[in-house]
């Protein structure tokens, strides 16, 4: 290719010992050609330079583990969640994205059928997808959410089963709150017109992560190039006295009580499942 | 003699060792798992007085060998025959992170072509 330097010598016009007699910037150039084809090779426009903030969810690290077959060596730690099989079997892609912590806004937010009983602020994240080349196809998209037991001894008096229960609900934001200039009352709050993609009851007495099904919208961002308008997340505490309300699932940074470190470990993660055409799917690899 | 025998097989075409560590490449910075791994490579003789891209059959070894070789005939290169992929999990351009699958990274076989 006429931009990519050949390092390969070829018969009859370079000798082997000619390479040697370049000059070390001529051979400091090569290696910089060479690497950029084979960056290219991997899909990377060029090198990547990882910032010191940059964090590698343990899910993905999990997922690794999982398709590679490292997760079955001896003293491996466990894995708490099940291989995505389902979703791993259409794409080779797997990709991460945090939201955009900078644009979290709580807003107001009316929709058309479900009746009002409780105001819940709920959150908005927006996610930069825009990493995602051309050529990948996503199939499916998950948000998870990390909620955390909550200690009933500290809490006062134990909720009985009913008292425990947790709605979350994730809705897709078709349209955004006016920007604050032109916004409601209070700058910045404004109504979302959203639309319920995932819900789900929960109890706080366990820590886990929940995996809320977000592919109709993901897939309209990004297949059908439609506005990413990000995605809104609710939780109610379902009893009288929502005394536990914002306490169980980790939905910001601001109602995470841990320190920082943990809460990039725990904030909100989307991932995509994508194909880009080349290769084989993530299906799961026994040990080489 | 045996001896000799083994000594001229470990000269043809077969699969070596090679493995590829990231960080002598210095990718471990953005390459988060593996830290390397074995991605093999081919060398040795092929010894076959035919290319296998020519006219192999039965009937063309013998009319070849009642006509004789024609010593022009470039020789035969040892290559992969086949190839599997291994994934990787880095942190791309974009410090985002990634799970990927890439095809032909392990050489699995070797051949005269």
């Amino acid at each position: 290719e006429s931009n990519h330097a050949s390092l390969i010598p070829e018969e009859g016009k370079k000798k082997v010992p000619d390479l040697q007699g370049r000059s070390a910037a001529q051979s400091h150039e090569l290696l910089r050609d060479f690497e950029a084809t084979l960056l290219h090779m991997f899909g990377l426009q060029r090198r990547p330079r990882p910032s010191r903030s940059a964090t590698i969810p343990r899910y993905l690290l999990d997922l690794y583990r999982l398709q590679s077959g490292e997760a079955e060596d001896a003293g491996a730690p466990d894995i708490a969640f099940e291989y995505p099989e389902r979703s791993a079997s259409r794409a080779n892609t797997v990709r991460g994205f945090h939201h955009e912590e900078h644009m979290e806004k709580v807003t107001e937010k009316v929709t058309e059928k479900r009746p009002r009983h409780r105001e819940a602020p709920p959150l908005r994240f927006l996610f930069n997808l825009s990493s995602i080349p051309e050529d990948e196809l996503l199939s499916s998209a998950e948000l998870r959410l990390y909620r955390h037991q909550i200690d009933e001894a500290a809490g006062g008096a134990p909720s009985g089963q009913e008292e425990g229960l947790h709605r979350i609900n994730v809705y897709e934001v078709l349209k955004p709150p006016p920007p604050p200039a032109a916004g409601g009352p209070g700058g910045g709050s404004g109504q979302l017109i959203t639309r319920l993609l995932d819900t789900r009851v929960v109890h706080h007495n366990a820590s886990r992560w929940e995996s809320f099904d977000v592919s109709p919208a993901v897939l309209r961002w990004t297949l059908e190039r439609l506005p990413n308008h990000g995605l809104a997340v609710e939780v109610l505490h379902l009893n009288a006295t929502p005394r536990h309300q914002d306490k169980h699932v980790r939905v910001s940074r601001s109602l995470h009580q841990g320190a920082d470190e943990d809460w990039e470990q725990l904030r909100p993660l989307l991932v995509t499942f994508g194909h880009d055409g080349k290769g084989h799917p993530l299906t799961r690899r026994a040990k080489r | 003699s045996p001896k000799q025998r083994g000594r001229k097989r470990n000269r043809n075409c077969r699969r070596h060792a090679l493995y590829v560590d990231f960080s002598d490449v210095g990718w471990n910075d953005w390459i988060v798992a593996p830290p390397g791994y074995q991605a093999y490579y081919c060398h040795g003789e092929c010894p076959f007085p035919l290319a296998d891209h020519l006219n192999s059959t039965n009937h063309a070894i013998v009319q070849t060998l009642v006509n004789s070789v024609n010593t022009n005939i470039p020789k035969a290169c040892c290559v992969p025959t086949e190839l599997s992929a291994i994934s990787m999990l880095y942190l791309d351009e974009h410090d985002k992170v990634v799970l990927k699958n890439y095809q032909e990274m392990v050489v699995e076989g070797c051949g005269c072509r």
